[in-house]
């Protein structure tokens, strides 16, 4: 573990009062192996381990009888603030409906996030209704229906809409939550990939159309590098408004969220932590730092 | 490139970003990159493209050659598919479905998936849009009856592969690890021998995390061959070399997009020129 490194690191250079270059190199290398293994992009580590050099070999490592665990707060502290603070309150809009729009690439949980935001919404005492744009993959538009009864929460249809396409059934959407009175519409969109041209701008289409209040990256807690760019085309094209993490209930280590952070800058809204619609919870930055530490 | 201590410090930090772009895992990186220092050191390569050229050798040596997939003298041959939420099981069934059919064989499958919502629904379209038989029960059954009827119906029908679906599982969560042994435990006891072959289906987005997924799968069956899907997204699957190496469990198909025809085996001189390009 970094503890071990970090302690085996300062073992050797105990009682000689300072700490050299080569041992200095040497704690930030093993940090720097740290968050590499935890999936945080590597430029994003760059521009990590540049911020925090000075503090972690400065007078209040050396000092202390025990280095490395300074050492380790200090890195965590770092990333809890880089993080975010705690999960801000989703703020409703003035005239509803209030429009959550979730987008992501293919598997990364899109569709049950949107069931258990829809019954999140419920538990605040709101009135949604769940809209399948998902025209693309086998089954999607019944998935969310199974998934809308379980929550008792209904699911407009491109059929109700007597659409053939997503933007369309997006603009019916809105105009039946408004006349039904559901204050929160909570979108499921396709799969896809940030490279491909036409569904990004697809998507990008649907986005007018629905001028959502909260577009919403969903990312699998596994995802590797590629993270930043995924995140930044999505936020690119759309201007997203939050993240949110799932299938943290796996033994992901999560860089990912850091990676997400640091290029979008938008806070992440919750995180998944199970199939089941009620596994939503908060986000808490200092328990995603502590697990990006292992 | 070449200075009097060896291989461009400059150019080795460039191969090593390029890696770790790649989701290859950090030591594996260590590892190839001080064989890579040697190699270069010995075979006194100058040219950076010498140096790419040993570290593609390198790397096509930790993946090994080609593994097809098996096929029983005693059918039905059948393909048990495994592994986390969403990469991409049921899909990569369809595509090998079709795939054989191409080959002009015949497929059966198996709805092993009895969780999910809507999840027998999606592999009942995928059937229809194949013309294959599905085998299913009802939402909530136990999976390994229905992987057992498959088997059974495949023989009765006279159809030579059973591709058995499985619900996505993390590997952190021991019930569903057991129900999973169940199922092969279950299909093997139908067949008379093991599935012939259990594919992990990975998801090549995902970075580190597929090798936990990895080591903890192959503790709970006898994994055969990887299915790596998604490598039409812009990553690269690298830590999969790690899988390779020290699992040894050879990556045997590849998914590049949603469709029934984009899959295809998995071909190691193509994977490496996308992992250094
Ligand atoms: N363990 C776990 N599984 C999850 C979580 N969120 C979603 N899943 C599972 O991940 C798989 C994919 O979820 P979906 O909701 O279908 O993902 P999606 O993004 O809508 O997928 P596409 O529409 O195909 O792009 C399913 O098996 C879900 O049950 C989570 O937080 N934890
Ligand atoms: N771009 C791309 N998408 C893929 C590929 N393979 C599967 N997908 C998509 O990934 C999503 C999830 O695929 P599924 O086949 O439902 O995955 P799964 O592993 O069966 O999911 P669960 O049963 O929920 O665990 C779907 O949107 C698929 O179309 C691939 O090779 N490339
Ligand atoms: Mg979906
Ligand atoms: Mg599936």
């Amino acid at each position: 573990s970094l503890t071990d490194k970090l302690q085996g690191i300062f073992e050797r250079i105990r009682g000689k009062g300072r700490l050299d270059e080569k041992t200095v190199d040497e704690v930030l290398r093993e940090i720097r192996l740290a968050l590499l293994e935890a999936d945080v992009n590597f430029r994003v580590v760059k521009e990590f381990i540049a911020r925090i050099r000075e503090q972690a070999v400065g007078e209040e490592v050396l000092k202390s009888l025990t280095p490395d665990q300074q050492v380790i707060r200090i890195v965590r502290d770092e990333l809890i603030a880089l993080l975010g603070g705690e999960a801000e309150p989703i703020r409703w809009a003035a005239r509803p409906p209030t429009v959550f729009m979730l987008c992501g690439l293919q598997g990364s949980g899109k569709t049950t996030t949107c069931a258990k935001l829809a019954r999140w919404a419920k538990s605040q005492g709101r009135n949604p209704m769940l809209v399948a744009c998902d025209l693309q993959r086998p089954a999607a538009v019944k998935q969310l229906e199974v998934l809308g009864q379980q929550v008792g929460v209904p699911v407009f249809t491109p059929q109700q809409a007597g659409a053939q396409d997503p933007v369309r059934t997006a603009q019916r959407a809105l105009e039946h939550a408004r006349a039904q009175g559901n204050d929160v519409l909570i979108v499921d969109t396709a799969g896809r990939l940030q490279v491909d041209e036409p569904l990004m701008e697809e998507l990008q289409r649907m986005h007018a159309a629905l001028q959502p209040h909260e577009t919403l990256l969903v990312v699998d807690a596994t995802t590797g590098q590629e993270a930043v760019n995924v995140a930044q085309a999505f936020h690119e094209r759309l201007e997203l408004t939050g993240v949110i993490m799932s299938k943290m209930d796996g033994d992901a280590r999560g860089g990912a969220t850091l990676s997400v952070k640091a290029v979008v800058g938008k806070p992440v809204r919750f995180v998944g932590v199970g199939e089941r619609t009620d596994a939503l919870e908060p986000f808490y930055p200092d328990r995603v730092a502590s697990r990006i530490l292992g | 490139v070449f200075t009097r201590r060896g291989v461009d410090e400059e150019l080795l930090e460039e191969l090593e970003e390029t890696l770790i772009a790649a989701d290859v895992n950090v030591n594996a990186v260590q590892e190839l990159l001080e064989t890579l220092r040697q190699e270069a050191k010995a075979q006194r390569l100058r040219e950076a493209e010498d140096v790419r050229a040993c570290l593609s050798a390198l790397l096509k040596g930790w993946l090994g050659a080609p593994a097809p997939l098996t096929v029983s003298a005693t059918p039905p041959t059948v393909y048990l598919f495994v592994g986390v939420n969403g990469v991409g099981k049921t899909t990569s069934i369809a595509k090998t479905a079709h795939m054989l059919q191409r080959q002009g064989k015949r497929a059966l499958l198996a709805a092993g998936d009895t969780f999910r919502a809507a999840a027998i629904d999606q592999l009942q379209i995928w059937a229809d849009r194949l013309g294959c038989d599905l085998v299913k029960h009802k939402e909530g059954a136990d999976p390994s009856a229905v992987v057992f009827d498959a088997i059974q119906a495949a023989r009765a029908r006279g159809v030579d592969f059973v591709l058995a679906d499985t619900a996505g599982r993390q590997h952190t969560h021991a019930r569903l690890m057991e129900e999973l042994k169940k199922v092969h435990r279950v299909a093997e006891k139908a067949l008379g021998r093991p599935p012939d072959e259990v594919l992990l289906v990975l998801d090549a987005v995902a970075g580190q995390n597929a090798i936990r997924q990895a080591e903890e799968f192959a503790r709970a069956l006898p994994l055969t061959g990887i299915v790596l899907t998604k490598l039409d997204s812009t990553s690269r699957g690298g830590a999969v070399l790690t899988i390779r190496k020290q699992l040894g469990i050879p990556i045997k198909l590849i998914g590049l997009g949603e469709k029934a025809d984009q899959m295809a085996p998995f071909d190691p001189d193509a994977f490496v020129e996308g992992l250094l390009a």
